[in-house]
């Protein structure tokens, strides 16, 4: 696989700690399958895009990570 | 807009309110302004009532903390989270919690989290509103800096809030004096106020419209409340003032909000202690002291603070005798007399006012001091008492100052 640079990594625990908070994403930490986990967050991704009317790619691209560091509220955006 | 899952609200018009601490960031009359404000903001578009406690457990607590502060949700440092908030409920329900880490300004500047603007949106979470997708909803999850003064309520967070509580009450939409039809009072007959029939009932507003200012000259102009202010006298309805000023001739009109920012329209009440340079606002059962511009901190507090009794929830009207050093309130067709040395009520009362101001049988809109006589408003009326010699020397419109 491609070693993922040292920044890339820190937009992608980002993203995933985001997308935890107010996203309602739970990582499966022991899930032997990565590319579950990975559809699991792209199917995240697509929802906060939707819900701030990017463009929903379910990939992490440099608009989404960019609203994805605005100060916000602590509250979810969705919820179970 | 959204709620919460199974939509929790407050169950009770009156909310409760404490805060716990403040941050260093900012002056303590500032914080408190500032969450005043922004309960003011939901109050104005629904029935909702906040009374501040300053003790014990309130509705809301509000607190500011860095890090963990004791709920699941740590605080992030500076930027990212800013606040958060709890649903309506009982315990950490309806509390907001604000991220001490953060720079807490009353200014919106870029340096610094406007904390009217984070605060009404907390509050928003608190009296049971989620998050909106609205771009410029106030309960946008992204801090957007915006001009403060004479905020509004975008329609989003009103069609909400309004979902889960419904718009103020007729009564309390703006406690403007619609008088009830009121017996025959103790003026001639030609004074007896007919009762208003229903095309002069003061406009029914909804919460996204403000009534228009009647004209200086209406017939039918009334007032909610009047006061002096170092030397000018000042005319209250709904958000609107009237200016009179030795200083310029003709009448300023201005709105509250342009002269106190965090006071919403719709006094009951005011009077001036000019000795103090203060004058002191009412409005349902809260009051407000002010200096100039300046809120003196530790407002609003609840009226009963001034000796009213529970069963007492708002005033008609109040005015000051600078000479006596005492200040008059008037509740329906009573009135209390309060010393102003002790801040304290004066024993026996309150007393009938038709006992000792002859004549000024009814219900007071407002009262006005000024060169030893007091100025009764009722209505479209005003009757002018001369203090000294307890008479009723002169009935006139409520609009004789402006001069028509």
């Amino acid at each position: 696989f491609p070693v993922v640079p040292e920044k890339e990594k820190e937009d992608i625990q980002l993203a995933k700690q985001y997308l935890e908070n107010f996203y309602d994403f739970k990582e499966e930490k022991d899930s032997l399958f990565k590319s579950k986990n990975l559809d699991r967050m792209s199917k995240k991704i697509r929802e906060m895009q939707s819900f701030f009317g990017l463009e929903v790619t379910g990939e992490l691209n440099r608009r989404t990570l960019d609203m994805m560091k605005q100060p916000r509220c602590g509250i979810p955006d969705v919820r179970s | 807009y959204s709620t919460f899952p199974h939509s929790p609200r407050w169950k009770k018009d009156n909310v409760t309110y404490r805060i716990l601490n403040y941050t260093p960031d900012m002056l303590q009359a500032d914080v408190e302004e500032a969450i005043a404000k922004a309960f003011q903001l939901w109050s104005s578009v629904t029935p909702l009532r906040f009374t501040k406690l300053y003790s014990g457990q309130a509705d809301i607590m509000i607190s500011f903390a860095s890090g963990f502060h004791g709920d699941f949700y740590s605080f992030d440092g500076p930027g990212g989270t800013l606040a958060h908030a709890y649903p309506p409920s009982s315990g950490i329900g309806g509390d907001a919690h604000f991220d001490e880490d953060e720079n807490w300004t009353k200014f919106t500047t870029y340096n610094g989290y406007n904390l009217f603007l984070v605060a009404a949106h907390e509050l928003g979470h608190s009296l049971g509103l989620g998050h909106s997708n609205v771009f410029g909803a106030l309960m946008y999850p992204i801090y957007m800096a915006r001009d403060t003064r004479n905020y509004r309520l975008p329609q989003d967070d009103i069609d909400g809030i309004q979902a889960l509580y419904g718009p103020p009450r007729e009564s309390s939409a703006l406690p403007t004096k619609a008088f009830p039809p009121q017996e025959p009072t103790e003026m001639t007959s030609a004074e007896a106020p007919t009762e208003i029939s229903p095309h002069e009932e003061p406009t029914q507003i909804t919460p996204s419209k403000t009534p228009m200012r009647p004209k200086d000259c209406d017939p039918h102009l009334s007032f909610d409340a009047i006061t002096t202010l170092r030397g000018e006298i000042l005319f209250f309805k709904d958000i609107y003032v009237w200016r009179k000023s030795p200083y310029f001739s003709g009448i300023e009109h201005d709105t509250i909000s342009s002269f106190w920012p965090s006071l919403a329209g719709g006094f009951d009440a005011a009077y001036e202690v000019d000795k103090k340079d203060r004058v002191i606002f009412f409005k349902d059962n809260q009051y407000w002291a002010v200096s100039g511009y300046r809120i003196e901190p530790g407002f609003p507090r609840p009226i009963q603070n001034l000796g009213f009794s529970t069963s007492v929830r708002k005033i008609d009207a109040a005015v000051h005798d600078p000479n006596t050093k005492k200040t008059y309130f008037f509740v329906g067709q009573k009135y209390w007399s309060f010393n102003e040395n002790t801040q304290s009520m004066e024993r026996g009362y309150p007393r009938k006012i038709a006992a000792d101001f002859k004549g000024i049988g009814h219900r007071v809109d407002a009262a006005l001091q000024r060169n030893g006589h007091f100025y009764f408003f009722h209505g479209s009326k005003q009757y002018e008492f001369d203090i000294k010699n307890k008479k009723l020397i002169h009935i006139t419109k409520s609009y004789s100052w402006f001069n028509c």
